[in-house]
């Protein structure tokens, strides 16, 4: 093993999507824990009822809501304020979704695959990805928001009445215990080109070579965890076993969106539509 | 086939739109 680390495609396939990586996504786990941890001239401001918020929607509109049209914005404050969260919670999903794909592009291989299977892959990949790479933006009390400029309370988002109340809680969970393996920035690159390339999703044409792109990954993450945290030489199963639960996550929240979908005056963004129809 | 890219034409033009 000593001896494929040195092989110079596997490492340079560490360093492309470390690059791609902190290329393509705004915020990483090393900008969000120096805002978590008060590293910051310009600590986030704490959002933790319903005044903050309104404080916080005034103070960080375009950081929550992105260019949303400005009629879209006057009417928001009408709206109850579980359906304002949800509402910022898709233009984050949005704009971390696009970023995935550029970072899908960037996967040695990826832009090479048939467009259908392009499509599949992201289908169900990217809220995988997307609930992995939250993680960096949480600790037990909170969450990162508006790229740093906000941190919303674990507390009020339990708060909110049901069914919104269920919607953090399990990514919480998952985050506390997906964040005890401590990975940084370069493994949790090369975690997401994983999660993304993945042989096994429905529908797809060309499996063959799929698994090829995805065991050149994985295969990578395991030299490059083997060689980052030499003293955790369990970290590779456990992290194999995290695919399965973000699997199990994406499956939950997938429901609960269906239900808030039919249940609630959330409107859900198209291109979210596109992926959760017919998803499971 | 055809219809996956119909279906989901936003995530189709983000996959062909160049880097932004």
């Amino acid at each position: 093993e000593q001896h494929e680390s040195q092989k110079p495609d596997t490492k340079s396939l560490v360093r492309q999507m470390h690059e791609a990586y902190l290329k393509h996504f705004h915020m990483n786990k090393a900008k969000a824990r120096v805002f978590l941890t008060g590293k910051t001239s310009t600590p986030p401001f704490v959002i933790h009822d319903m005044d903050t918020l309104q404080h916080a929607e005034r103070k960080l509109h375009t950081q929550l809501l992105g260019n949303v049209a400005s009629g879209d914005a006057s009417s928001l404050q009408e709206r109850e304020v579980e359906a304002r969260l949800f509402l910022f919670c898709q233009y984050a999903s949005v704009e971390t979704v696009t970023e995935l794909t550029e970072f899908a592009k960037a996967v040695p291989g990826f832009a090479a695959l048939d467009l259908n299977d392009q499509v599949t892959l992201l289908k169900y990949g990217v809220y995988e990805a997307l609930f992995a790479l939250l993680a960096s933006c949480m600790n037990k009390d909170g969450l990162l928001v508006a790229r740093g400029g906000g941190f919303i309370t674990r507390e009020f988002l339990k708060s909110l009445r049901k069914p919104f109340s269920d919607m953090m809680e399990p990514k919480f969970q998952f985050a506390m215990r997906f964040n005890a393996l401590e990975l940084d920035d370069s493994d949790l690159a090369l975690f997401v080109a994983a999660i993304i390339c993945c042989g096994d999703r429905p529908g797809l044409s060309d499996v063959s070579h799929i698994e090829r792109i995805q065991e050149s990954i994985i295969h990578a993450l395991r030299l490059q965890l083997l060689s980052n945290h030499p003293d955790n030489a369990l970290l590779f199963p456990k992290l194999l076993q995290k695919l399965a639960d973000l699997r199990q996550l994406v499956t939950e929240h997938a429901e609960l969106v269906q239900e808030i979908n039919k249940t609630e005056d959330a409107s859900l963004h198209p291109l979210l539509q596109e992926i959760y129809r017919d998803m499971y | 086939s055809h219809t996956l890219q119909e279906k989901h034409k936003i995530l189709h033009k983000l996959l062909q739109n160049g880097n932004t």
